[in-house]
């Protein structure tokens, strides 16, 4: 077996028996290169201040991210609630970001997101949902039961002092609650620049102050419904990559 | 394929688990809370080659016929490999505090097998 071993590589590299509790240091470094390798990331991220508890467990509840197995074989669902077409599921990422002010803006209405680029690999994006919540100041008493506001939100093109687009929808509250926006073309826009991704939102409610109707944007005091945009997106592919089935 | 059991030597998968709070990951992996590093070890003797479902492919398995005739085509040494691989859903913060969901494919070794 000597000499099968020495010719074989995967056979020659045998870490010392883990079983034995002495756990060979260099072994344990290539695992952890081989995970950080296989998100594409260079190094593991460093966490100052993670995002605050209560919106991330709203923001993963919201989105039945269901729970993961020990070995983390069992698909955690996707993100934004929509089924996920297998030919996607072998390299997708789905992002959550959640919404900040930039300080120097006075504007209550407007705030950013910064979608990282996943380790500078080139994303495609295929799908970005914002998602607001709507407070009822007044709870809903006459008969028809629902208030009804136009909700406009604006989007900056990626470049300093660009022009803003706009996405609306009429929304129908009967109670507070979550509500989403589709931000496909604006986020796959962000994506198309530089490599980290800033979008700036504005938004605005038509409607909202007469039917007592508050959009939380970046309220402090209510961390579990700061706006959160979830953003899926896969691996660009070659411009010819043949496909094989 | 077969589960290293420390009763020889022959090609098998060894498992290895890593716990994120061991290696102090579990900062900002939200989720699982470790990952099955398996991987494969053992030799792959001539005999092994009449062994089903020890040959890694369908090349394999020809190749296999050969050398159970003595007939030995080429260079002949065949190496303990994964022979099946699955995925693995993660759940992390990166940088910028975003939350990012991965579906990583061939992540986790299920079977080992000799090519």
């Amino acid at each position: 077996h000597q000499e099968l071993r020495d010719t074989c590589a995967s056979c020659a590299a045998q870490p010392e028996d883990p079983e034995s509790g002495r756990m060979d240091g260099d072994f344990l470094e290539a695992v952890k290169r081989h995970i950080l390798s296989r998100l594409q990331l260079r190094d593991r991220p460093n966490i100052t201040h993670p995002v605050p508890k209560a919106a991330m467990v709203t923001a993963l509840r919201k989105l039945h991210a269901g729970k993961l197995r020990e070995d983390g074989r069992v698909e955690i669902p996707n993100l934004d609630g929509h089924p996920m077409s297998n030919e996607v599921l072998e390299e997708s990422s789905e992002i959550i970001s959640f919404a900040e002010k930039d300080d120097l803006v006075m504007s209550k209405s407007s705030l950013f997101f910064l979608i990282s680029n996943e380790g500078n690999q080139n994303l495609q994006v295929t799908r970005a949902t914002l998602w607001l919540y709507f407070k009822l100041l007044l709870p809903i008493v006459e008969p028809r039961g629902r208030r009804k506001v136009m909700v406009k939100v604006y989007y900056q093109e990626p470049g300093f002092g660009s022009k803003w687009d706009l996405v609306e929808k009429r929304v129908e509250l009967r109670r507070s609650g979550w509500h989403t926006f589709t931000l496909t073309s604006a986020v796959r826009l962000a994506f198309e620049t530089g490599t980290d991704r800033r979008q700036n939102l504005d938004i605005r409610c038509e409607g909202c102050e007469t039917e007592g109707v508050v959009p939380v944007l970046l309220d402090l005091s209510d961390e579990s419904h700061r706006p959160f945009l979830v953003v899926r997106a896969r691996q660009a592919e070659g411009q010819h990559r043949i496909r094989k089935r | 394929g077969l589960e290293c059991d420390g009763s020889n030597d022959l090609c098998c998968r060894q498992r290895f688990y890593i716990d994120f709070r061991l290696i102090g990951w579990n900062d900002w992996i939200i989720a699982p809370s470790g990952y099955f590093g398996n991987y494969c070890e053992g030799s792959c003797p001539a005999y092994m080659a009449g062994v089903p479902g020890s040959a890694s492919s369908f090349h394999t398995a020809v190749v296999n016929q050969y050398r159970m005739r003595g007939m030995s085509p080429g260079s002949m040494n065949s190496c303990c490999i994964p022979t099946k691989l699955s995925m693995m859903s993660m759940l992390y913060f990166d940088d910028e505090y975003n939350i990012v969901k991965r579906d990583v494919p061939n992540m986790i070794v299920d079977e080992c097998g000799c090519a």
